[in-house]
C-alpha cells in the first residue's frame, strides 16, 4: 500500500523487488506500520555528506555532524580530482533519503535523522579516528562506516589503541549509556583472496560486521569471507546484475542520483538503516541487544556455495553470509518484544606459551585449552557470543598459514584463511582473530586451535610462539536462548507491532559530552579580520580628527586681542544643555564689547551667515530652536556687523 | 566499486603523539589531568593540543613547528620519545602515523 513519487523508487529493488519477489530487505510492511526510523540519528562517517541535496536536506542533522578534515561543523564534501567524494552522500541516501519529494530515491529509514562526519578526505590518524567514533555520541545513535584497511589481500590492520578505546568508550557511554552502534562493511578484497578476519574493524566485538550479496543472493566477486561476519544484505553484483539506486551528490559529475552504488559500502548503510527502524520501536536496545537480534533473525537461504553450518543452539552461520540475510520485518518485530540480555561476561585464558613448529599440510599443529566450570564461576559466563584468539606466530610467508578454531561443541571457525597475496615475512604479532559462529553455545569445555602451513614453497618452519583465548558471552543458559527463539518466532506475525503494545524502557543516562568550546579556524580567521579592520579604522578616524583639529587650531589664530570662543549662553549653562561644540568656522569678534555685554547670543549669532552654509556644521537641538528664532528670516546682509564669520 | 581513495598516504601530519595519562582520581580530576598534560607536553618540547575526543586522560601533543630537516625530525622524535617513555605520569604513548583507509 506504500507509494512514493520518487522517480527512482521503482528501481530500488533492494527495498521492494517486483522482479524477483523476496529478494529485498522486506521493509514495506514495517513502513506501513509507521516505523520509519523516527527519533533516531544515523551518522555516516566518511568523506562528507552533501546535506543540501533535496533528498538529504529534510532529514539532515547538523547537531550530529562535524568535519574533522577541515575542523569545522559542516561536513560538506569537497570536489576532488577523481570526483570520488560522493561516497558519504550515497551512503546517507541509502539510509535516510526523503520520500515523496519527486526527487531520486527513498531511504530505508526515511524518517530518521542523518548526520555526517567528514574524516576520510585527508590525512587520517588514530586520534582523528578516535574523535570520529565518539563525535556527538549522545546525539548519534548509529555510526555507519563503509571503509577500512586496504582490501589488497595482504594487509593486517584495524583500529589501534586509540581507535579501540574509542569503540569501547562508545559502547559503554554512547547513546545515553545504551551504547553506540558501530556498523562496518566487511571488505571488497574478494578478488585478492582477502578475508575480513584480517581487518580489525570487522573482527572487533564492538562492531556489527555486514557483508554483501547480489540480487540473486550470492556472494559477489568483490566480497570477502570471515568468521566474524554477523550478516549480509544486498548490494551490487557483477555487470549483469543491478546495483543499488540511491541519492548522489550533484557536484562535479554528480547528478543527485545514481544507480551504480555497489560494494560492501552499499550494504553497511542498509543495515544501519534497518537498525534505525529497530531503535524507533525500542530505543533502549543496547549495542549487544542489537547484535543478538541480528543473530536470532537473520535468515539462512539456499546457496550451494555457502558453507552453512548449524551450531549447538540451532544458529546457522556461513563464512560468506554470516547468520544470513537481514530482514527488516523480522528485525523490527523482534526488537518490539526484546528484553535486554544480561550484562557482558568475559573470560581470558592465560597467555599460553607454545614455541611449537607449524608443520606442512596435510599435517597440522593442534593446541588445546580447557575452560572449566570453575574458570567461569567468577564471570558467570555460561553461553558464548564472540570468541577471540590472539596469536603471535613467526613465518616467512604469512599468507601460507591457515588457522581454525573448534569450540567445545565441535563448531569449526576458519579464523585465519590462507591468502595467496600475503607474502609478508613478519607473521602475526598479538593479532586477534574472532568468530561469532559459536554464538549461544555453552562456554565450558575444550577449545582446539589447529594451524597448518599450506604454502607450496620449500619447507620453511612457522613457529607458534604463544596464544590466548578470550570468551565473551553472558549468563544466559542454552534454555534461555531457546526460549527467546520461541518468543521471537511468535512475534513474527506482527501482532505486537502496533502502538498499543510497548514494553517498559529504562531511561538512559545523562552523559555530558566533552564539547570544550573550540573556536574553529574559520571563526578565528573571521575574528582576526574583523579585529584588524576595527583597529585600522580606529587609527584612521583618530588621525582624521587630529588633523581636522590641527587645521582648525592653525587657522584659529586671532589677530587683534585674545581669542574668543563664542560665549556660551548662560541659559544653556543653567539648563545643563551646554554643548561641547567647537565651531567649525572661525569667528572674528568685531565688536568685542558687544559680545561681552550683549545678551546671550542665540545660536544664530554664533551661527553667523557663513555658518548657515550647509554641509559642514551640525545642528544640535538648541541650535535648531535658535534658528527658528528672530534671525531666521533676516537676509544674510543684515546680519553683518554682528560678527563676521570666516569659514 | 566505490573508489578506494583513502587519504593520500603521502599527506602530511606534523610530529604528534597520543598520550594516555594516569588518572589521579578524586574531584577536579579533569583539571588535574589538564595541568598534567600541559606539564608533560612542555617537558617533551611539545604543545598540548587538547583531549582526544571523549577519551578521558588521552591527549594529543604536537610539535609546534613542522620541522623541515629529516635530521631535525629525528632529534625531536628521540627527545620526545625519551621524555614520554620515562615520565611517571604517562601510562601509554604512541606517535601518530597516517592511517591508510579505503572506501568500500
Amino acid at each position: 500500500s506504500i507509494h512514493f513519487n520518487d522517480p527512482k523508487y521503482p528501481q530500488q529493488w533492494h527495498l521492494n523487488n517486483r522482479r524477483s519477489p523476496g529478494r529485498d530487505i522486506n521493509v514495506t510492511g514495517v513502513w506501513e506500520r509507521n516505523v520509519t526510523g523516527r527519533g533516531v540519528t544515523v551518522v555516516v562517517v566518511d568523506d562528507g555528506v552533501e546535506h543540501t541535496i533535496q533528498d538529504i536536506a529534510p532529514n539532515y542533522s547538523p547537531e550530529g555532524s562535524y568535519d574533522l578534515n577541515s575542523n569545522d561543523p559542516d561536513p560538506m564534501p569537497h570536489p576532488d580530482v577523481e570526483s570520488g567524494n560522493h561516497h558519504g552522500t550515497r551512503c546517507a541516501g541509502e539510509i535516510a533519503a526523503a520520500p515523496n519529494n519527486s526527487f531520486c530515491a527513498v531511504g530505508v529509514a526515511y524518517g530518521s535523522r542523518i548526520a555526517g562526519i567528514r574524516v576520510l578526505d585527508g590525512p587520517l590518524t588514530d586520534s582523528m579516528e578516535a574523535v570520529a567514533f565518539n563525535k556527538h555520541y549522545q546525539i548519534n545513535d548509529i555510526y555507519s562506516c563503509s571503509w577500512g584497511p586496504d582490501d589488497d589481500g595482504k594487509t593486517v590492520d584495524g583500529p589501534h589503541q586509540l581507535g579501540k578505546a574509542a569503540l569501547q568508550h562508545g559502547v559503554m557511554a554512547g547513546r545515553q549509556g545504551f551504547g553506540s552502534i558501530f556498523v562496518v562493511a566487511s571488505g571488497n578484497g574478494g578478488q585478492h583472496n582477502d578475508n575480513c578476519n584480517y581487518d580489525g574493524y570487522a573482527n572487533s566485538i564492538y562492531t556489527v560486521t555486514i557483508g554483501a550479496v547480489d540480487e540473486e543472493g550470492r556472494m559477489p566477486f568483490y566480497a570477502e569471507e570471515c568468521a566474524s561476519m554477523l550478516a549480509v544484505t544486498f548490494s551490487g553484483g557483477d555487470k549483469m546484475l543491478r546495483s543499488i539506486v540511491t541519492t548522489d551528490w550533484d557536484l562535479q559529475k554528480g547528478t543527485g542520483c545514481t544507480e551504480g552504488h555497489t560494494g560492501t559500502s552499499a550494504a553497511a548503510p542498509l543495515a544501519a538503516g534497518m537498525i534505525a527502524l529497530m531503535l524507533q520501536v525500542r530505543p533502549c536496545l543496547t549495542w549487544r541487544d542489537v547484535q543478538h537480534i541480528i543473530v536470532f533473525t537473520a535468515t539462512q537461504y539456499e546457496d550451494r556455495h555457502a558453507d552453512w553450518l548449524t551450531n549447538e543452539v540451532g544458529f546457522s552461520h556461513s563464512h560468506q553470509h554470516g547468520f544470513g540475510l537481514l530482514n527488516a520485518w523480522r528485525l523490527v518485530n523482534a526488537a518490539k518484544v526484546w528484553t535486554s540480555v544480561p550484562y557482558l561476561a568475559s573470560y581470558f585464558s592465560p597467555v599460553l606459551k607454545e614455541n611449537k613448529a607449524i608443520p606442512r599440510s596435510p599435517r597440522s599443529l593442534e593446541v588445546l585449552w580447557n575452560v572449566s566450570r570453575a574458570d567461569l564461576e567468577t564471570s558467570g559466563l555460561k553461553t558464548l557470543e564472540h570468541v577471540a584468539v590472539t596469536v603471535s606466530i613467526s613465518h616467512p610467508r604469512r599468507g601460507s598459514l591457515e588457522l581454525k578454531l573448534f569450540c567445545p561443541s565441535g563448531m569449526m571457525s576458519l579464523i585465519g584463511a590462507p591468502r595467496s597475496m600475503d607474502s609478508d615475512p613478519s607473521g602475526f604479532n598479538d593479532w586477534s582473530f574472532s568468530t561469532v559462529r559459536c554464538w549461544g553455545e555453552r562456554a565450558k569445555g575444550t577449545y582446539r586451535l589447529v594451524i597448518r602451513d599450506v604454502g607450496d614453497e620449500p619447507p620453511q618452519l612457522g613457529i607458534l610462539q604463544h596464544w590466548q583465548l578470550t570468551l565473551y558471552g553472558s549468563m544466559w543458559s542454552p534454555a534461555d536462548i531457546r526460549e527467546r527463539q520461541r518468543l521471537l518466532e511468535s512475534a513474527m506475525s506482527g501482532k505486537y507491532l502496533h502502538d498499543g503494545f510497548t514494553l517498559p524502557c529504562p531511561p538512559g543516562l545523562k552523559i555530558p559530552e566533552e564539547e570544550g568550546y573550540t573556536i574553529t579556524p574559520n571563526t578565528l580567521k573571521t575574528l582576526v579580520l574583523v579585529g584588524c579592520f576595527t583597529v585600522f579604522w580606529t587609527i584612521y578616524y583618530m588621525l582624521e580628527v587630529y588633523m581636522s583639529h590641527r587645521t582648525v587650531a592653525s587657522t584659529q589664530g586671532c589677530r587683534n586681542g585674545p581669542c574668543h570662543w563664542p560665549q556660551r549662553s548662560r541659559k544653556s549653562r543653567e539648563e545643563g544643555t551646554e554643548l561641547e561644540s567647537v565651531p567649525l568656522c572661525n569667528s572674528k569678534d568685531l565688536s568685542g564689547a558687544e559680545a561681552e555685554s550683549g545678551g546671550p547670543p542665540t545660536t544664530s549669532d554664533l551661527l553667523g551667515p557663513d555658518l548657515l552654509c550647509e554641509g559642514d556644521w551640525t545642528l544640535s537641538q538648541n541650535n535648531q530652536a535658535a534658528l527658528d528664532g528672530p534671525y531666521q528670516h533676516r537676509p544674510p546682509d543684515l546680519l553683518q556687523g554682528q560678527e563676521e564669520q570666516i569659514c | 566499486l566505490a573508489g578506494a581513495a583513502g587519504p593520500d598516504a603521502h599527506g602530511t601530519v606534523g610530529l604528534s603523539w597520543a598520550v594516555h595519562l594516569d588518572s589521579p582520581g578524586g574531584d577536579q580530576e579533569e583539571e588535574h589531568l589538564e595541568q598534567q598534560a600541559e606539564a608533560v607536553a612542555r617537558a617533551a618540547g611539545l604543545v598540548n593540543a587538547g583531549r582526544i575526543g571523549e577519551l578521558q586522560g588521552h591527549y594529543l601533543f604536537v610539535h609546534p613547528t613542522g620541522p623541515s630537516q629529516a635530521l631535525e625530525v629525528q632529534v625531536i622524535r628521540q627527545q620526545a620519545e625519551a621524555v614520554l617513555a620515562g615520565h611517571k605520569a604517562v601510562r601509554w604513548h604512541s606517535e601518530q602515523r597516517l592511517l591508510k583507509r579505503a572506501k568500500r
